[in-house]
């Protein structure tokens, strides 16, 4: 695992409380927002699971500590996005928050149901990013989520101890995480 | 050896072909002292994920020298590919894979560590 520069974190006072927010004019349409919103909550789980950390969806975008929305190309934050696939998501460092999505993949709830041969599983990129807002920076180790690449049509959602190592390093461990609860797994590869 | 049969070869080629990132395939094997058309952009890439800071004079070349070698040989060690310093199959194929856009190094791209305003 690896840290941004200076390894930053999010500092307030335990217990940890960090919101999260959905942009109203900057979503896609051809998953509802219900379905979103579920997606998101796995990944943000998945991390609360490990680090005494949790995270709510508030309503108000602005006053959230974490803002997501689906951005085209150049969307004014000096990182344009590039069409499909090649860059597929960004997000900033803690305690920025900003959390981006490129709007041009075939973003995908279930690589079953969806036939394109680019479709990008949203729950392993969500989850990817969200270790990018805690803290995380890129790994070299090709199993964990943290790794930078990720093939059209693969689901990685399952923290490795790589991950958890690296956040825990940062946050602490939740008194409830057993490692032992990371031996199971489903993430596949290449599905359909 | 085994050629794979021509229908599956089509698919996979057809599967990328229009994606950012496809023509680095091109690059494939090119060595150091090679100059070929387009190897700027193969650094710009590079550049964008904190590989290769921009050149005093403001563009890069289309050679490969010494410098892109180990610049080379820094995302095979960071992405835990086979360190050789070389263009090969490994490293192109993971080029050319679709990925997260913050950099992969601590140096050269700041600006994904904004302070909150």
């Amino acid at each position: 695992y690896a840290y941004f520069y200076g390894k930053p974190r999010w500092t307030r006072q335990a217990p940890v409380i960090l919101t999260y927010a959905f942009s109203q004019n900057n979503m896609i349409d051809y998953i509802s927002i219900k379905d979103t919103r579920k997606v998101f909550k796995r990944a943000f789980s998945r991390w609360a699971q490990v680090i005494p950390v949790s995270f709510m969806e508030i309503e108000e975008y602005s006053s959230a500590d974490i803002r997501i929305g689906f951005y085209h190309r150049d969307h004014g934050d000096g990182k344009p996005f590039d069409g499909v696939l090649g860059i597929l998501a960004h997000a900033f460092s803690p305690e920025n928050g900003r959390f981006h999505l490129d709007a041009s993949e075939t973003w995908a709830l279930d690589l079953e149901k969806i036939k394109s041969r680019v479709a990008v599983d949203l729950e392993s990129v969500a989850t990817h990013e969200i270790g990018h807002v805690l803290g995380l920076a890129h790994s070299s180790v090709k199993e964990a989520v943290m790794y930078p690449s990720l093939s059209p049509r693969t689901k990685k959602v399952d923290l490795k101890i790589d991950d958890v190592d690296g956040v825990q390093a940062l946050y602490g461990s939740n008194p409830n995480f057993k490692f032992s609860s990371l031996l199971a797994s489903d993430n596949s590869f290449n599905k359909g | 050896r085994i050629k794979p049969e021509p229908s599956s070869t089509v698919t996979t080629v057809d599967s990328y072909n229009a994606t950012t990132w496809h023509d680095f395939t091109r690059f494939l094997d090119v060595g150091k002292g090679s100059q070929v058309s387009g190897m700027s952009e193969l650094k710009k890439y590079f550049n964008r994920f904190g590989y290769l800071p921009i050149p005093d004079t403001n563009n890069f070349t289309d050679t490969f020298d010494t410098q892109f070698e180990s610049v080379v040989l820094a995302y095979q060690t960071n992405l835990g590919l086979p360190e050789t310093g070389k263009l090969d199959f490994d490293t192109i194929s993971m080029i050319v894979l679709p990925r997260c856009g913050v950099s992969d190094t601590k140096t050269h791209d700041t600006r994904f560590q904004a302070r909150k305003r």
